[in-house]
């Protein structure tokens, strides 16, 4: 589940795979 | 092969603490605002114990002045009561 | 190769991550404490408030008795100069 982009749940940023926290909102992937 | 095993298993690890205290910083950061609205209360709360203190001490000094009227006018009242018993008497 | 590199990069960064987030929490913490403090001033307050709006209804009605017992030596005086001068008369 590392491979693919991922999109923010709180600010729907998508981000690339790599990225750990929101570009946008510093959120973590994993976050509710 | 192993060692990119232990590295994936250690990221889904981490990233699952990431959002644990993700959860944690909300709960704060609502915490935080909840009080704010409180406190917003406290000049109100000041404010108006002066302007009731205020009022306390004018109504207090206001009964003082009141008082010793009352006194003045008790003392002339005796001696106008002494004057009519006395022309009386004549 | 290069996989182990890339996952070795986030493991880094989601460290990283976690330490900058746990520092948030600790900051967002103390707040919620200093903020508790503060907040213990407004039961004190609220407090401080009902007893002067007390003190001062009392004391207003003090010196409204005390008006109307003025005003009662002030009509017994007026009679009783009223009274002398009749006698003085006389």
């Amino acid at each position: 589940s590392h491979a693919s982009e991922w999109q923010c749940k709180s600010c729907t940023m998508v981000n690339a795979a790599s990225s750990i926290l929101c570009k946008v909102c510093e959120r973590p992937r994993l976050a509710t | 092969g192993f060692q990119g095993e232990d590295l994936c298993s250690r990221l889904e690890e981490a990233e699952r603490a990431l959002a644990l205290k993700q959860d944690l910083i909300d709960k704060l950061k609502e915490e935080v605002e909840q009080q704010k609205g409180s406190l917003e209360t406290v000049p109100v709360l000041t404010a108006q114990a002066e302007i009731y203190k205020a009022d306390f001490l004018a109504e207090r000094e206001a009964r003082e002045k009141l008082n010793q009227k009352k006194e003045d006018l008790q003392d002339q009242l005796t001696q106008a009561i002494a004057e009519i018993d006395r022309l009386k008497v004549e």
